[in-house]
């Protein structure tokens, strides 16, 4: 199937800017 | 679940390549030379290592664009997948634009792009270009086929949705072929939502 993922799912792999 | 799903070893593929283009306004030459690839990348953790690495968009200077697009596929009208495509565009002018964050709205773009996020209609979905003005910055996702207008609405709608714009903030869909032909400053839209 198609590999969707949805904002947070993207988003928790946001590496730690701060 | 959750915990192998964050494992750093594996990587998340994503639907598709994607490349990411610079483009710079340097007068003494030419438009396409002023375009750059950036670099590629198929995953979800390669995409923050890119994203993560580069200028923001809203520290862009004037006339700077970011473009991204599946791997096979040129930001460029003259390519094969854009010839009868068209844009959707979100145009932010000094006014309207006040207190919109570029940075945030491009990062959604991105993401419901390479998330796949217009579901069926992302098959038609070329690409998204921020383009960075000091007389107001604009936001495109790019379709490849202007003729198909149910599929155009859709998209159109759900970047509208995920921009999180208002109702009363339209976006305009333009095809490529009326944009080339334009007179004046802008081209004629074929839907306004």
């Amino acid at each position: 199937g198609k590999k969707q993922y949805d904002r947070t799912f993207l988003l928790q792999f946001q590496p730690d800017c701060t | 679940v959750e915990k192998l799903e964050l494992d750093p070893l594996i990587k998340h593929p994503l639907q598709n390549r994607w490349c990411l283009w610079f483009f710079k306004n340097d007068k003494s030459k030419d438009w396409a030379d002023n375009l750059r690839q950036i670099t590629s990348f198929d995953t979800v953790e390669d995409f923050w290592a890119v994203y993560n690495h580069i200028q923001s968009a809203g520290k862009l200077a004037s006339g700077c664009d970011y473009n991204l697009f599946k791997d096979d596929i040129k930001p460029m009208w003259e390519d094969e997948r854009n010839k009868t495509g068209g844009r959707w565009l979100a145009s932010f002018d000094k006014r309207g634009g006040k207190g919109i964050d570029v940075d945030k709205l491009w990062l959604e773009t991105v993401l419901c792009l390479i998330g796949e996020g217009f579901d069926e209609e992302s098959d038609v979905v070329n690409g998204c270009v921020v383009n960075v003005r000091g007389k107001g910055n604009k936001l495109s996702v790019w379709i490849g086929d202007y003729k198909r207008d149910e599929v155009v609405l859709k998209i159109g709608r759900r970047f509208k949705e995920r921009l999180g714009l208002p109702p009363r903030f339209q976006i305009a869909f333009e095809a490529h072929q009326d944009t080339i032909v334009k007179r004046g400053s802008s081209a004629k839209s074929r839907f306004t939502i």
